[in-house]
């Protein structure tokens, strides 16, 4: 499903150069957990960006299911994240005008649902991580955990088939957390989705069929969790 | 030091209110660290906010060293938070189009210290959240655990009496979390200053001397750590 080979990825700073990746393979089957772990600036947001053709290495070959993502033009990019890939960003993202409603509307607009199934569709993604009453607020009447949860919900609003949840639990405590891990792994074990999840939360890594471990832009572990 | 009784706070979002803090006291000795903990929407950001003098409460009394924060005049709480309160938002609040090492500076210009005093202070902060190499970086040239770690840094400018970090290690992992930890113990152990934790980290809660849980705007339990 997913293949990058020979990953590198530097960010230039003036004259100084950044290699957040250093050469790195990841290989992944559809309907796999990952989690990907490691210290702080170790390049895990980086290569996440990468997975979901966000942004492009510097080196190395990036497949996905079987497209040669170097290849694309801009507008396929678009197209293909907008159908396949949901994305929960470390910053969440969310536009600070809209309520969470209309914020997980948003890509089902893109992708031409109408509008009373995006009202019904947005509601049940709240309701589902704990947001029941808290559809009309904007992003700054929310609490952190709460807009991460925003985030979450938008990230599934077009039931995408590979789900990148870049740290989804790191403002939650354990009883709000819980459902949100709960839905990602039944994603994967109920629908075959494929779910890459970067954390330093053990609780997000128990769900994990895989743990891939980071450190200075190098994959230096891979931990296999469940036959 | 800290004594705030019957705090509640109401927020009204059109014709509905939601009230986040339904009546709470809280007294912090000069010196403690003092954990928050208590699931998402509980009203632990709006209490740390009330706290730093940032938001006034709907109701109760609030003093800060014997004053009596609600008499206080907008100029008045400024100058008092800027020169006692060192503030970690959950949500960072660095200036974008600032390196690390001016947005650490920043507080120190409002306060008046020399541009080369500023500078070598500022460093010297970001040396001991460990971003020495990553002083010349702007926000969206840092990771996420990086950003966290320079509003860390920010919050020490003015060497505070009073440290408020709202989920300090919410982006970092172990390695890069215990020396931001160990440097706020050391802040309360050494130098007598008062350190208020927002988390949901065990190894947070682990410095406090005391552990304050919230369950929906109430303190539902505190837990003494230190005799
Ligand atoms: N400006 C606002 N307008 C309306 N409601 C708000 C506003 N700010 C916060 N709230 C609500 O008040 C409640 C408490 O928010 P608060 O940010 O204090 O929670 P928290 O304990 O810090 O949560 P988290 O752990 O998710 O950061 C939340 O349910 C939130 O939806
Ligand atoms: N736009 C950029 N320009 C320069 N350096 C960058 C840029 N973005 C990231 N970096 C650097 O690349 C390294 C990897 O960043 P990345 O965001 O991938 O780390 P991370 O593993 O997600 O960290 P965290 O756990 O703190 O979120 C960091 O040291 C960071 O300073
Ligand atoms: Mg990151
Ligand atoms: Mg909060």
């Amino acid at each position: 499903l997913l293949e990058f080979r020979g990953i590198t990825k530097d960010y230039r700073l003036g004259k100084t150069v950044v290699r957040a990746l250093r050469g790195l393979d990841l290989v992944v089957e559809e309907g796999e957990v990952i989690a990907i772990m490691g210290p702080s600036g170790s390049g895990k947001s980086t290569l996440m960006h990468i997975v979901g053709a966000l942004d492009t290495p510097t080196g190395g070959t990036a497949f996905l299911d079987g497209q040669d993502l170097q290849q694309l033009k801009e507008h396929q990019l678009v197209a293909l994240r907008g159908k396949k890939v949901g994305f929960v960003f470390q910053t969440f993202n969310l536009v600070q005008t809209l309520s969470a409603q209309r914020n997980v509307e948003l890509p089902m607009i893109f992708q031409g649902i109408r509008k009373g199934e995006r009202a019904r569709r947005a509601r049940e993604l709240l309701i589902k991580v704990g947001l029941g009453d808290r559809v009309k607020h904007k992003p700054n009447e929310l609490s952190g955990g709460e807009r991460q949860r925003v985030a979450m919900a938008r990230a599934l609003a077009n039931d995408p088939e590979i789900i990148l949840a870049d740290e989804p639990t790191g403002n939650l405590d354990t009883e709000s957390g819980t459902p949100v891990l709960a839905m990602l792994k039944k994603l994967s074990v109920n629908d075959g989705k494929t779910v890459i999840i970067v954390t330093h939360d053990p609780d997000a890594a128990a769900i994990a069929d895989r743990i891939v471990r980071l450190r200075d832009g190098h994959i230096v572990e891979e931990e296999v969790r469940n036959a």
